[in-house]
């Protein structure tokens, strides 16, 4: 299992660590709040309180061995800098949390190997999903590629999935397709060309952010 | 178009607002601090500097009009719920941000149509990333179900998609396939069953989280 240290224990760094734990990583938590250390003490394998802009502590606690340390503070970012310098001078694989872009470009001048900006990714997520109406959810991905939920439009009911043609006018995918019930159970399913599209029906469709765009924008 | 609140204009709220108005949305921005509604008056719809929980002055905006607000306000929730009952008893949908599942469940009790956590969401997201080794990407999706962005086994090189049997053996979806470039360019695409699989392509998978879990665990 690889060891990862989780510095900062707000929102965002604690259910990363409760996550990690989740996926069966060794996580060390690590917070100036005692409190805060006390909560997630019984879940990890290791949760310490010091600040960590204390580069003696934290060659003291071993740091030099993780696989990798996240630096999840939020609002001060000045000891994330800082922390973020002593862990890369200590040869440590670092992702670092920011705030905007000018926090972006600093952290990845003084060195972190990836950034993390949740709420302005959260922010982008969900405004698409709000903005489109058939559309349940839109979720980007890597390389201008996304994925959305959609309900068919009323013409393509009764369809078959092969006569839809999305595949070659739109050059997206679907990915499955199925109806979601009341309780929270679902038929989603690998679709055959065979199978027709139904009322109730959701399609799960994935493609770059243009091709989805198009087929979005169709004449209806 | 959409005419959609956005009040408060932090990390979250302005990212959120910035990306409606990419997609063609009618953008009321509020926040109490002039500074951060001044940033976005440019682009937006309309951009009003005021204290939310002011009924009267939320009332004389026009507030009433609205297709959604949406309460982007993180650290003060006192805020966020005296705001969110003010515009559910003007019979308006709105939106809200909570920081842990006791907020989310007051919200709800205030009747908020939908929550936001959007640091908690992240921090699950990234951590899923972390875990695997080849996965260069996990993306969760609704309803327990998951797209991974992965590395092929080295037993998969050199085969067709059509023998890696991955539809049968474990119900999950090839979307796409492809190989990334060095320059971020792609070349990404719908799999036919005749295509081989080669070193530097990228398979994208989608299906239920057990099941994406019991391929990337699969003897190798
Ligand atoms: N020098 C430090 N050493 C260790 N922990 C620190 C240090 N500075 C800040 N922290 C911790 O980092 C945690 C998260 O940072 P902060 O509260 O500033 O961000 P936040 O934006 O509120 O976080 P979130 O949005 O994830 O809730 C806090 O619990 C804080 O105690
Ligand atoms: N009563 C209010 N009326 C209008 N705006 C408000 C009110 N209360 C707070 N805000 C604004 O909400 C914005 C975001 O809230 P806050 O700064 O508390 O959260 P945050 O956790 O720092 O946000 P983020 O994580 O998105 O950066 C702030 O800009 C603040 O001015």
């Amino acid at each position: 299992p690889k060891r990862i240290a989780v510095i900062g224990l707000g929102t965002f760094g604690s259910s990363l660590a409760n996550e990690l734990i989740e996926q069966g990583a060794e996580v060390i938590a690590i917070d100036i709040n005692p409190e805060l250390v006390n909560n997630i003490s019984g879940k990890v394998y290791n949760a310490i309180c010091f600040d960590c802009t204390n580069e003696n502590q934290l060659q003291g606690y071993g740091i030099g061995s993780l696989d990798l340390a996240i630096v999840a503070i939020g609002e001060n970012f000045g000891n994330t800098v800082i922390i973020t310098k002593i862990l890369k001078d200590l040869g440590v694989r670092v992702y670092s949390r920011a705030s905007n872009d000018r926090e972006e470009r600093i952290l990845e001048a003084v060195g972190a190997d990836k950034i993390y900006r949740p709420e302005h990714e959260q922010g982008i997520t969900r405004a698409k999903e709000i903005t489109y109406s058939k559309v349940r959810e839109v979720v980007p991905l890597r390389s201008d590629m996304e994925l959305i939920v959609t309900e068919p439009g009323k013409l393509m009911l009764g369809m078959k999935i092969r006569d839809l043609d999305i595949r070659r006018s739109y050059g997206i995918n679907i990915a499955f397709f199925g109806k979601m019930k009341e309780n929270g159970e679902h038929d989603y399913r690998i679709p055959n060309p065979e199978d027709v599209l139904n009322e109730g029906d959701l399609l799960w469709l994935i493609g770059s952010n243009d091709h989805i765009k198009k087929f979005l924008e169709r004449p209806s």
